[in-house]
């Protein structure tokens, strides 16, 4: 409950009809906004706790010892994706993978259509998205949208559509190619033609 | 731009070469395709200055004596549009101006044939006029509708409008405020009814409002920014900027937000729009972790 705890009283104080309307000077609204946001990065570290406790529990019990943790590989949200906003995939250079874990709240299949930021030189070379089973799954970068990335920001995005099964957490991985690697073309992420038609 | 490998037919997304406005038409049955045009307006706010309430935090009352205004002048600008395609994603951008602008996405791999539109407005300019603004998409789809819609308030049943009436007193002034008085909120769905050939079916991420102030078409207010306090108790404009202060010019707030649109005969409406609902009010939960070397391999 304490870890909730930030939250619960944050969205308590939320239930005010200013609140929910929008109806109160923009210092006070923005103040909600503050609260609410303290609540949701402290249960935000916990959830990402708790998926890396999956993460690396997940493998054979015979598996040798983890290496020292790599702290990149801690498994985060991207709040800001719908701005392509997300440090974790913008920061991949040629040769990272990043394991992309969708879980699908709903107790039947779903489609889900993912767009991720990447940055131009992670994509320029190629990338191929993969599912746990290996499978290949089709995707395409095209340009990040409109308004202009800040400068030095992601300007490719990754895209690809994935079957979710019902209530559960699926695994992808997104990789970036490094220079020696060689893979099917037809596993490479397309880029998208622009056409003027 | 076309998708056409959509199961249930094809959404695909061209431009008005008369006058570049935004279509997406959709195959409603072997007999009839919709095609939905997309285009951005602003009303401006009323200010008060008839002695009634001015448009603020409280009340949404454009000023209806003016006809919206479009935020790019209808003409064919090529430098507007920006369309790619791919085996995975169709995506058309478009500028209305410069500070609005519209995605619209159609993906290859989806059962359910409707169309992404996301769209991106602000910062609001409202110094060079010194007038409010109430920024609109709206969808025009040429259906006889008869001044008849529904929208969804609790997303669980969706409530029968018309226009210019009230099922529960005699509505008398429509001319006094035709645009706020056929306003009414949705939470998630809005359709357009009445039309035996098909439904139009506007999808929200967040609650707004809705109106459909012309026969076959529907049109949400996304943005606004308005200079007058409406002397109802917040005491300041609904005017936020950036930086949040009072003194200094710095910039309007920008939005974004994802409207899913649809088309269907009557009768497969709400199959439609109750999928598209039950996805975007649930949204899948991403996760992203880098994990080169041992760690892919732990985890695959």
């Amino acid at each position: 409950w304490d870890l909730f705890r930030p939250l619960a009283e944050a969205v308590a104080v939320a239930q005010h009809h200013d609140a929910v309307s929008g109806t109160a000077k923009q210092h006070v609204t923005n103040d909600y906004a503050v609260r609410i946001q303290r609540g949701v990065d402290g249960v935000e570290g916990h959830f990402s706790r708790t998926l890396n406790a999956a993460l690396l529990t997940r493998g054979s019990p015979s598996a040798p010892a983890p290496p020292s943790p790599d702290p990149d590989a801690v498994a985060t949200r991207c709040p800001l994706l719908n701005v392509s906003a997300c440090p974790v995939t913008e920061s991949m250079t040629p040769g990272d993978v990043v394991a992309v874990l969708a879980y699908n709240p709903l107790a039947w299949e779903r489609m889900e259509h993912v767009r991720i930021p990447m940055n131009a030189a992670a994509a320029r070379r190629a990338v191929v998205v993969d599912a746990s089973s290996g499978e290949f799954v089709p995707s395409a970068t095209l340009p990040a949208p409109p308004p202009a990335p800040l400068a030095g920001r992601t300007t490719t995005q990754l895209v690809f559509s994935v079957a979710l099964p019902p209530l559960s957490v699926s695994t992808f991985f997104v990789r970036s190619l490094s220079e020696n690697e060689v893979l099917p073309e037809t596993a490479l992420a397309e880029a998208a033609e622009e056409t003027g038609a | 731009s076309e998708s056409d490998a959509n199961d249930g037919g094809a959404v695909s997304v061209s431009v008005d070469p008369n006058d570049g406005g935004l279509l997406v038409d959709f195959v409603v049955d072997a007999t009839f395709n919709l095609t939905a045009k997309i285009t951005a307006a602003f009303y401006a706010s009323h200010d008060g200055s008839d002695g009634f309430v001015p448009s603020g935090a409280y009340v949404f009352r454009p000023d209806s004596s003016q006809e919206a205004t479009p935020l790019r002048t209808p003409s064919f600008d090529a430098a507007a549009f920006r369309a790619f395609r791919s085996g995975v994603l169709a995506e058309t951008r478009v500028a209305f101006g410069d500070w609005a602008s519209v995605a619209v996405r159609t993906w290859s791999k989806e059962r359910v044939p409707h169309a992404e539109v996301e769209w991106t407005v602000g910062p609001i300019p409202v110094e060079a006029d010194g007038v409010g603004k109430e920024v609109i998409v709206r969808y025009s789809t040429g259906l006889a509708t008869g001044g008849t819609w529904a929208t969804d308030s609790n997303g669980r049943d969706m409530q029968p409008r018309r226009r210019d009436h009230r099922d529960d007193w005699t509505f008398r002034n429509a001319s006094e405020e035709p645009v706020s008085s056929n306003y009414y909120p949705f939470g998630s769905i809005a359709t357009l009814t009445g039309d035996e050939r098909a439904g139009f079916h506007l999808l929200t991420d967040r609650s707004q409002g809705v109106g459909s102030i012309r026969d076959g078409e529907l049109e949400a207010m996304v943005h606004r920014r308005n200079l007058n306090d409406d002397w109802l108790g917040v005491g300041e404009a609904m005017n936020e900027t950036q930086c949040g202060c009072r003194e200094c010019d710095c910039p309007g707030l920008v939005a974004r937000g994802t409207h899913l649109i649809a088309a269907t005969t009557p009768a497969t409406g709400p199959r439609t729009y109750r999928e598209l609902q039950t996805r975007s009010q649930n949204p899948t939960q991403l996760a992203f972790a880098k994990v080169n070397g041992w760690f892919e391999e732990s985890i695959r």
